[in-house]
């Protein structure tokens, strides 16, 4: 990473965004004012810092889309080619982004660029950073197409800005909206990180469950519970705050009990980590894992200890990995009725937990003896936490 | 040997983006030997920088590189 020097940075945490006077026809206002929040987000999930919206008056960063030469000694040049600049930190000009309208911006596609990924860019800019050799990087110059729903901040942007900034001492991300509405009274809206609903008030569904060296996870959207020795009930906090470079939400997860890391599964993703660590080179599409490429997403995953195998679960079928030989079994996918029975057609999550394997599907799930392949108890999941 | 497709135009591009950003200030005489060598050491900047083969001169790989979309700030630390 590289910082432009000199102090360039703010000198307090919350800095102040403007609302967009002129939106991009490309996409929709809300979809323009949702990628520059979540762009925003990138940058406040690990630093101290807080972005509050001003729908009126000069914020520290003004956001606007223009073409070619429009007031500043950088004039873009037309589609492709520049797609947008921001100014390092300092009074007037200082922190503004300016994104060429002469482009095609998407919310998600990739048959244009998504202005998410190139507003966070830039953003970086606004707080301090400058270009990155590392091509893997966001601050990386050249744009490169990557699925928002699962960005997740490269380390070495995560060391750059925490260079400038330090981390984030809490783990929730704020982005605020501050301004005159119409009738002339302030406005203030605050959106903080997902509340944790009271779990044992309605059923929950896990979108995956995994141990970690004798303690369990239980993933749900951006949190998880965390069930330790150390505390009766399960502890409610985000996936961010045990593994900062996971995706925001997971399909599956499991522990590989052999090296002791865990393995994140999202879209046709996967991380492994080392304790809170990614491990260099992740993620990985699942086609390295040894999944056909047609394999949009895993929805469950669970080491089955007593045979040494992974069992991962797509749609009605599993495949058996072989964890020693680091390949998929033959003879697979098999579909799970047949070869589970009594656990349904799908697993939207799956466990072991002394020696029972627990497959969740909806709000319960079945504990299950293996060898016997026979279901020996339907249980809610919210049993295991605390409730 | 292969023959560079290197145009007048392609010089005239280069010369811009090195400009904009490798911070490649004008010459007197952009034809001069000074100048030459200006812009030769400025196309060695933005080829290790993206990890091209250094070579000080505009090859194809280096042109495709200045065409691909990038974000608008400079790479050599001038933007402050």
């Amino acid at each position: 990473y590289s910082t432009f020097g000199d102090g360039l940075k703010w000198s307090k945490n919350t800095v102040t965004y403007s609302r967009i006077v002129d939106y991009t026809p490309d996409l929709s206002q809300a979809e323009v004012d949702d990628s520059i929040r979540r762009a925003l987000e990138v940058w406040a999930k690990v630093t101290p810092l807080t972005f509050t919206k001003l729908t009126s008056g000069t914020a520290d960063i003004m956001i606007s889309f223009a073409r070619l030469s429009h007031g500043d000694n950088y004039p873009f040049d037309g589609p492709d080619g520049t797609l947008a600049h921001a100014f390092a930190p300092s009074p007037d000009i200082g922190g503004d982004a300016h994104f060429d309208d002469d482009e095609t911006f998407t919310f998600r596609s990739s048959t244009g660029y998504v202005l998410f990924l190139v507003a966070a860019h830039e953003f970086g800019h606004s707080l301090g950073l400058s270009h990155s050799e590392d091509r893997s990087a966001l601050m990386y110059p050249l744009y490169s197409y990557k699925d928002p729903d699962t960005f997740v901040l490269p380390q070495d942007d995560v060391r750059g800005i925490q260079s400038l900034y330090g981390s984030n001492p809490s783990g929730d991300t704020t982005t605020t909206t501050t301004g005159s509405s119409p009738s002339g009274d302030t406005t203030t809206t605050t959106t903080q990180a997902p509340t944790i609903p009271d779990v044992c008030s309605s059923p929950v569904e896990f979108d995956a469950v995994t141990t970690l060296k004798g303690e369990m996870f239980f993933f749900k959207d951006s949190y998880l519970w965390h069930s330790s020795s150390q505390s009766s009930t399960p502890q409610k906090s985000l996936i961010s705050s045990f593994w900062p470079n996971a995706p925001t939400s997971v399909d599956a997860a499991y522990e590989n009990p052999g090296t002791g890391n865990v393995l994140l599964f999202k879209g046709n993703q996967y991380w492994q980590f080392r304790g809170k660590t990614v491990l260099p080179d992740y993620p990985k599409r699942l086609s390295d894992f040894g999944f056909p490429s047609s394999v949009p997403k895993v929805d469950a995953a669970v080491h089955v200890s007593s045979i040494s195998r992974t069992l991962l679960f797509v749609n009605n079928k599993y495949w058996s990995y072989n964890e020693g030989w680091r390949r998929m079994d033959r003879g697979y996918p098999k579909f799970i009725h047949r070869h589970l029975p009594g656990i349904g057609h799908r697993v939207d999550a799956a466990f072991e937990n002394r020696g029972q394997l627990y497959f969740s599907s909806g709000s319960r799930q079945t504990e299950y003896h293996y060898q016997r392949r026979r279901a020996l108890h339907t249980l809610m999941n919210y049993l295991w936490l605390g409730c | 040997v292969p023959v560079s497709k290197v145009t007048v135009q392609d010089e005239g591009f280069a010369k811009g983006y090195l400009k904009r950003f490798f911070n490649l200030t004008e010459e007197k005489d952009p034809l001069s030997r000074k100048g030459a060598d200006r812009m030769s050491k400025k196309l060695s900047e933005m080829q290790k920088f993206f990890g091209l083969r250094i070579t000080g001169t505009l090859d194809d790989n280096t042109l495709e590189m200045m065409k691909k979309p990038r974000c608008g700030v400079a790479d050599e630390n001038i933007a402050r």
